[in-house]
């Protein structure tokens, strides 16, 4: 009876051979209908990435564009369509982002090209493309990654957006600092019914859940950083819009209040070891708002001061928070209309927009840096759940 | 080590192109 030894991987060439009138098969199994929980937590990050980059490197092995091309238009077309399907979902997204990377890393990693090589190991050289240059497929998977990041940005938000004004503006964590209530102010009713109930550590759960989701899917570090800037902008942005527009979080103690909620956000870039990726800088303006509530606003010293101090606000947005500063007690009066006209002639060369809000959907220019990885394709298994069966190791 | 042929550039349509070459057109058809 032949006994049925298992190959080594040596004997292995990192190649997968599938049959043509399998490739709606495996697009189905592989990108359509599988669960982004089961693969990412039981499976190495990318490996559906690494499954379609090895069936890839069979089909140019058989020198067969056809074949090339299929499963390449196949490959987006699927990765669009589940994105179409899901695309509210933010942890396919997360997934499919991280692998559309994946691949694309793998496409230059393997291009044969020297640029895209210097990190390779002999082996990995070995298992460059050998018949196809596949740049122009390379453009279309980095569109598409832009795609997909977009759409991610957007699934963020629409998660985020709801907690933002009530954990970072509304709900006070510093007990007793406001005391008394703005006299004259109505407490504003709530445009959501569970607005009220978020609060800064929602926000801060919110995006250690988005930051584990996407470690857990493999996404690279410089990718990641680039969401939580994106992340960081849209809080600061969001908060000092609707302290722009609301005169109860235009005080002394909500100043307070604030600052002390950016030094927890800075704490939480601080645990994920993310000080370094711009996010702290894009809370600039909100950091400035909340200072601009706490300094004296009363003398030529303190205008200069401010004036100097609030490099990143617009003077339509110092003067709009100056009128709306409202005193909370007896200790703190309001601001002079001298005061502001003060400013006013201070900040008149100011060669800037009359912008009031800051623009909540600006979404900054991703880039996906080359991240060539060092796992070796001639030890990837395919794990049984996956229904690749018809798959062959090369 | 890279191999001393070159290697053949496969054109590749614009990812609005490739969505009209849908592969799934006969599976969505009632």
């Amino acid at each position: 009876r032949p006994v049925n030894l298992p190959r080594k991987e040596k004997d292995f060439q990192g190649m997968l051979e599938y049959k043509k009138e399998d490739e709606l098969k495996l697009v189905k199994n592989l990108i359509l209908e599988l669960k982004p929980r089961g693969v990412a937590v039981n499976f190495i990050p990318g490996l559906p990435a690494y499954i379609l980059f090895m069936c890839l490197r069979h089909a140019d092995y058989l020198n067969d564009d056809q074949k090339v091309r299929t499963l390449l238009t196949s490959t987006i077309n699927s990765i669009k369509k589940i994105l179409k399907k899901r695309g509210d979902d933010f942890e396919t997204v997360s997934f499919w982002l991280s692998n559309t990377c994946r691949f694309l890393h793998c496409l230059k990693q393997y291009s044969g090209e020297e640029a895209f090589m210097k990190h390779n190991t002999p082996r990995q050289n070995e298992h460059c493309l050998s018949n196809f240059d596949l740049a122009e497929y390379r453009q279309v998977l980095s569109d598409l990654a832009i795609q997909i990041y977009q759409q991610l940005i957007k699934c963020m938000e629409n998660i985020l957006q709801p907690m933002i004004v009530s954990g970072m503006l509304e709900h006070e964590t510093i007990q007793g600092v406001s005391g008394v209530k703005p006299t004259g102010l109505r407490k504003r009713t709530s445009s959501i019914a569970d607005e009220g109930t978020y609060t800064l550590d929602s926000i801060l759960r919110q995006l250690s859940s988005f930051h584990s989701i996407m470690c857990q899917h493999g996404t690279d570090p410089e990718l990641i950083k680039q969401v939580v800037k994106q992340q960081f902008y849209i809080i600061g942005a969001v908060t000092l819009n609707n302290l722009l527009l609301r005169k109860d979080m235009c005080s002394w103690s909500k100043g307070m209040q604030i600052r002390y909620n950016v030094s927890q956000l800075e704490e939480w870039l601080r645990d994920k070891n993310l000080m370094n990726c711009g996010a702290k800088e894009t809370l600039e303006p909100l950091i400035q708002a909340a200072q601009l509530l706490q300094v004296k606003k009363k003398t030529d010293e303190d205008a200069e001061a401010i004036c100097s101090m609030c490099n990143a606000l617009t003077t339509a947005q110092i003067v709009k928070v100056l009128n709306l500063y409202t005193p909370v007690n007896e200790f703190e009066e309001r601001v002079s209309i001298m005061f502001i006209r003060t400013i006013q002639t201070r900040l008149r060369d100011r060669k800037e927009s009359p912008q009031l809000l800051m623009d909540t959907k600006i979404i900054y220019p991703v880039t996906f840096p080359f991240n060539p990885s060092s796992l070796a394709l001639e030890s990837i298994h395919i794990p049984g759940s996956l229904n690749l069966g018809f798959l062959t190791r090369v | 080590r890279p191999p001393s042929r070159p290697r053949v550039l496969l054109k590749a349509p614009t990812l609005a192109e490739m969505e009209e070459m849908n592969i799934f057109e006969e599976e969505e058809s009632p």
